[in-house]
């Protein structure tokens, strides 16, 4: 839970 | 299916539209590990095919896992799926389960 926490954000890309 | 395991859908995108018309967010090593339907556009090749939905998670695309493939991989994979001309389609994996 923690791990997930520090994990960034993803960006968003349209196909 | 099993309590372990998720239900997974086929489905099967014509390539009706010049455009494939979604958009994905996630991927390795992000807080969505997996990529994820984000928006679908109307009047794309997705929207036409009707059973692709905002929020499914795409397991595979013509076979080949998502799973360990960073976003700009598996944005490039799906890309190439829908701009090949040896398939009228593209097949996805997905399931409503993240």
């Amino acid at each position: 839970r923690e791990k997930r926490l520090t994990l960034p954000p993803s960006e968003i890309t349209l196909l | 299916p099993g309590l372990l395991e998720p239900t997974s859908t086929l489905v099967r995108v014509a390539k009706s539209a010049s455009t494939l018309g979604i958009a994905i967010e996630g991927g390795a090593n992000t807080r969505q590990p997996l990529p994820r339907i984000v928006t679908i556009q109307r009047g794309g090749s997705a929207h036409n095919c009707g059973q692709l939905k905002v929020g499914q998670v795409i397991l595979e695309v013509n076979g080949a896992t998502m799973r360990g493939r960073e976003h700009r991989d598996a944005a490039r994979l799906i890309a190439e799926a829908f701009k090949t001309k040896e398939r009228d389609h593209v097949d996805f994996l997905v399931t409503e389960f993240n």
